[in-house]
């Protein structure tokens, strides 16, 4: 049978000069295992549902990306994730914002969609309800990276600087 | 930001998105990653949609559910659909990019920046992977 996968890691401003060819192919690398582990579920006839969340499982055990271990710094110095899912087949979806310690955000929006009547759960409740549903809970510590960290230094040096675009910052 | 779109073969679309959101965002803010219908999508005989990038553009395009709405409403491409979501995501101020996948399993990627992480298998094609 026929089946497809598609990933992103993310998109920004990314310059030649900026990325090395070892870190080009650290994240190469980094993409292809994700892209793997997504097909196996795929080529073995699971359900593509199964295969997005195993998929970005992946990715945000990964540190390049910014999801998972690894997300960026918010303006308080802590880590906050999002993530969301969807099944195209039934129109059911669910989705977590503002987890502090759940490992795999990813898994606790396939949670709520699959095991709530709800659609979007945030902060401390959504990780409540991730564990209780039996997902790994971590500290979090454990999201921190020192190359994240030193790019939440740098933003926090740069307020108040004339010229910053603070975009970003407000939305 | 990290998502994924896919097809099984049974035929159903599937789409998935997580991040840590932007470095230096304010207490409480919600970008579009986890608000279905903005960064995320998916919905069979249709598209399956995931983006990166500036979300409260993406939010204020509803830039997911656009990619949808322009292949089941307006007959486009997947191609042309990203393509003309990210110009209006753009044309607001956004920027950052988005997989996409039609009912057929054909992907397409968009982006008004310089980079994306991005890859792509299928059981007709092999892994290949580009970030610029």
């Amino acid at each position: 049978g026929k089946w497809s996968l598609a990933i992103h890691g993310g998109a920004g401003v990314i310059d030649r000069g900026d990325l090395t060819p070892e870190k080009e192919a650290l994240y190469r690398q980094g993409l292809n295992e994700a892209l793997a582990v997504g097909q196996a579920v795929l080529a073995r006839g699971g359900a593509a549902v199964d295969a997005v969340e195993a998929t970005v499982k992946v990715l945000e055990d990964n540190p390049l990306f910014n999801a998972g271990r690894g997300a960026v710094f918010a303006a308080d110095g802590k880590n906050y994730l999002d993530a969301s899912i969807m099944d195209g087949a039934t129109l059911k979806a669910g989705a977590v914002a503002s987890l502090t310690t759940t490992k795999h955000p990813v898994s606790a929006a396939r949670a709520v969609m699959d095991k709530s009547r709800h659609v979007l759960l945030t902060g401390q409740g959504a990780d409540q309800f991730a564990a209780e549903q039996g997902l790994e809970q971590v500290d979090p510590s454990y999201f921190r990276t020192e190359a994240r960290w030193e790019a939440y230094l740098k933003w926090k040096a740069s307020q108040g600087l004339s010229g910053v675009d603070d975009t970003h910052k407000y939305g | 930001t990290v998502g994924a779109v896919a097809l099984d073969q049974d035929g159903h679309l599937a789409a998935a998105t997580s991040t840590g959101g932007l470095t230096g965002k304010m207490w409480g803010r919600i970008g579009d990653s986890p608000l279905i219908g903005s960064g995320t999508i998916a919905i069979d005989g249709q598209c399956a949609v995931s983006g990166t990038g500036t979300g409260e553009y993406f939010i204020r395009q509803n830039a997911g559910r656009q990619v949808c709405d322009r292949v089941h409403w307006n007959d486009e491409g997947i191609q042309s659909a990203a393509d003309a979501t990210m110009a209006e995501v753009g044309r607001i101020g956004g920027d950052g990019g988005l997989i996409s996948m039609d009912k057929d399993g054909k992907v397409a990627f968009a982006l008004n920046v310089s980079g994306m992480y991005r890859g792509s298998v299928s059981s007709e094609t092999v892994a290949k992977t580009a970030i610029y």
